[in-house]
C-alpha cells in the first residue's frame, strides 16, 4: 500500500491514543511513537474494528478512523495495544 | 486485563435531560420519549429501574453540548465523535452522557448524514450502566456508528448484549419486553425478597416445584419464547433456547391479572391472529395483551364451543391456522378466522400418530416442529409430518429444563445438554458464545 501521507499519520496517531491504542503522548517530552508500537497499535485497532490485520494505515483504516463514532476509548486507558494479547 | 467493569449497586436511577439539541428538528418532548426509550431497552432486561426527574439531582445529567463542554472528551464539530457516557464508577460524572450538539439528530431519518438519537442513546446508556465497547459487529457496543437501530417500541437487543449485562445485574423477574412495569402491584403484599439461595439457609418455599423431578400443567410459545408453567410458577427459555432462571418466577407477579386464588392453570396458548395470550383453568379463561389481562375477563370457555370442563391442552398449529383444543381422549378444531369450532368435532383421533392418546398440553416451537407434552416427556413432530419422530418421548426435564438425570438430581444443578441436542439449541452447546448467564433471582 502507498505510505501514508503526513497528515493521514499525524491524523491516525492522534485517532489511536484518543480510543486507547496507543498512550496518550507524553506532553512534555513528545514522545514520539516507535514505528512497532505504531503498527501495533494500528493492528489492534483493525481487530477491534474488523478489518484485516494489515497493521499500516491503509484505507480501509482510515475511513474506518473517519466513521462517526462514541468518544470513550476501545481499550482500558492503561492496557496499551501490546497487552491486549 | 481489563479492570472489573463498576455497576450501580442501586437498582432505581433517575435520569434528566438538562440540555436540549439547539438547531435540531426533533422536539423536547420527542427527545424526551427517544431518551426513556432507549433506558427502557436494558430496563426491560435487568433489575434496574429508570424514572424521570425534574431537579438536578439526576444519577443520568443528559446534555447535549458542543466542542469543549468541560470534560475529558470535548467533541469535534459534524462526525468523529458523536457521544460519549460515563462509566458506573466515574468520581465526577458517573452515568452522565453528552450528545455532540453539532451533530444533526434525528429519529428514523433515511438520511445518512442524520444521526439516530434512539440508536446513539441505547450504546451511550449502555455505558452509563458499566458496559465498555467490544468488537463484535452486531452488538449495539460496538463504537461505531451504524445508523438506526429502527422502532424503539419493538428494539431487541442483541444478545451477547443482553448476556454481557444480565452478568453484571442479572436477569429481570419480569420476563417479557413489553411488560408493563409500572402496572400496579398486585394487591396481595409484596411478597419477602427470596431467601438467599444457600442450602444451609432457610429452606425453599414449600410450594415451588422442582423443574427436574415435575410434570406441567401448561407449555407453551409466547412471542417467541417458551413457558413452563407449573403451580403458581413457571420458567421461561428465551427464543434461543437458554432457560432463563433456573427458579420458576411467580405466575401472579407476572401475569397480572390473575386471581390470586389460582392455585395453576390448564393450558396456555398464543393466537395467531392478534398474538394475545390465552389461558384456561377449569370452565373460565382470560385473554392477555402482553402480560396483562385484558378487561371483561374470565369468560367461560362456551365461547370456544367447548363443553363445561374445560381443556387439557390447547396449542396453535400455524400449518393450517388452526386452534386444537384437548380434554381427555378427545379434540377439537377451532378455526381462528371465522372464531368458530370446525364442524366434526369433537373426535377422537387427532391429525398426528404416535402421540399420547392425553396430553398436558403441546406448542409450536422455533424450529417449526410441534411438541406435545405428557407427564415428564415430550413427543416432537417435525414439520410437515405427521408422525411423532422416532426416538421419542424424552425426558423434558433434560431437554429444556437442563436437568442432567432428573431422578437422580431432584435438585437439577446445571448439568449439560445430553448426547441430543436441546430442541432450543439445535446443536449447540450452551456456552457457545463463551457466555453463561448464570442468573441469581434473589
Amino acid at each position: 500500500a502507498p505510505a501514508p501521507r503526513a497528515e493521514d499519520l499525524s491524523l491516525g496517531v492522534e485517532w489511536l491514543s484518543r480510543f486507547g491504542y496507543l498512550p496518550p503522548a507524553d506532553p512534555t517530552t513528545g514522545q514520539l511513537q516507535t514505528q512497532e508500537e505504531l503498527s501495533k497499535a494500528i493492528a489492534a485497532m483493525q481487530r477491534f474494528g474488523g478489518l484485516e490485520t494489515t497493521g499500516i494505515l491503509d484505507e480501509a483504516t482510515l475511513a474506518l478512523m473517519k466513521t462517526p463514532r462514541c468518544s470513550l476509548p476501545d481499550l482500558p486507558a492503561a492496557a496499551p495495544a501490546r497487552r491486549r494479547r | 486485563q481489563a479492570p472489573a467493569p463498576a455497576t450501580w449497586n442501586r437498582r432505581s436511577l433517575s435520569w434528566r435531560v438538562r440540555t436540549f439539541p439547539r438547531d435540531s428538528p426533533l422536539g423536547r418532548d420527542t427527545v424526551r420519549a427517544l431518551m426513556h426509550y432507549a433506558l427502557k431497552v436494558w430496563s426491560d432486561i435487568t433489575p434496574l429501574n429508570f424514572h424521570e426527574v425534574a431537579g438536578s439531582a439526576a444519577d443520568i445529567q443528559i446534555d447535549f453540548s458542543k466542542a469543549d463542554h468541560n470534560d475529558a472528551y470535548p467533541f469535534d464539530g459534524p462526525g468523529g465523535a458523536v457521544a460519549h457516557a460515563f462509566l458506573p464508577g466515574d468520581q465526577l460524572s458517573a452515568g452522565d452522557a453528552h450528545f455532540d450538539d453539532d451533530e444533526s439528530w434525528a429519529f428514523r431519518s433515511p438520511d445518512t448524514h442524520d444521526m439516530d438519537l434512539f440508536a446513539v442513546a441505547v450504546h451511550e446508556f449502555g455505558h452509563a450502566i458499566g458496559l465498555s465497547h467490544v468488537a463484535a459487529a452486531s452488538s449495539i457496543m460496538q463504537p461505531y456508528y451504524q445508523g438506526p437501530v429502527g422502532d424503539p417500541l419493538h428494539y431487541r437487543l442483541p444478545y451477547e448484549d443482553r448476556v454481557r449485562v444480565w452478568q453484571l445485574y442479572g436477569v429481570r423477574e419480569s420476563v417479557s419486553p413489553t411488560a408493563q412495569p409500572d402496572t400496579p402491584e398486585p394487591e396481595e403484599p409484596p411478597l419477602p425478597p427470596e431467601p438467599p439461595n444457600n442450602r444451609s439457609g432457610t429452606p425453599p418455599r414449600k410450594d415451588v416445584p422442582l423443574r427436574c423431578s415435575t410434570d406441567f400443567d401448561a407449555v407453551a410459545q409466547i412471542r417467541g419464547e417458551a413457558f413452563f408453567f407449573k403451580g403458581r410458577y413457571f420458567w421461561r427459555l428465551t427464543r434461543d433456547g437458554h432457560l432463563v432462571s433456573l427458579q420458576p418466577a411467580q405466575m401472579h407477579r407476572f401475569w397480572r391479572g390473575l386471581p390470586l386464588h389460582l392455585d395453576g392453570v390448564d393450558a396456555v396458548f398464543e393466537r395467531t391472529s392478534d398474538h394475545k395470550i390465552v389461558f384456561f383453568k377449569g370452565d373460565r379463561y382470560w385473554v392477555f395483551k402482553d402480560n396483562n389481562v385484558e378487561e371483561g375477563y374470565p369468560r367461560p370457555v362456551s365461547d370456544f364451543g367447548l363443553p363445561p370442563g374445560g381443556v387439557d391442552a390447547a396449542f396453535s398449529w400455524a400449518h393450517n391456522d388452526k386452534t386444537y383444543f384437548f380434554k381427555d381422549q378427545l379434540y377439537w378444531r377451532f378455526d381462528e378466522h371465522t372464531r368458530r369450532m370446525d364442524p366434526g368435532h369433537p373426535a377422537r383421533s387427532p391429525p398426528w400418530r404416535g402421540i399420547p392418546s392425553t396430553l398436558d398440553d403441546a406448542m409450536r416451537w422455533s424450529d417449526g416442529a410441534a411438541y406435545f407434552f405428557r407427564g415428564q416427556e415430550y413427543w416432537k413432530v417435525v414439520e410437515g409430518e405427521l408422525e411423532a419422530a422416532p426416538g421419542y418421548p424424552r425426558s423434558t426435564a433434560r431437554d429444556w429444563l437442563v436437568c442432567t438425570d432428573p431422578q437422580a438430581d431432584p435438585e437439577g444443578e446445571d448439568g449439560e445438554a445430553g448426547a441430543h441436542a436441546r430442541p432450543g439449541q439445535r446443536g449447540q452447546s450452551r456456552s457457545e458464545d463463551g457466555f453463561e448467564v448464570c442468573s441469581c433471582t434473589s
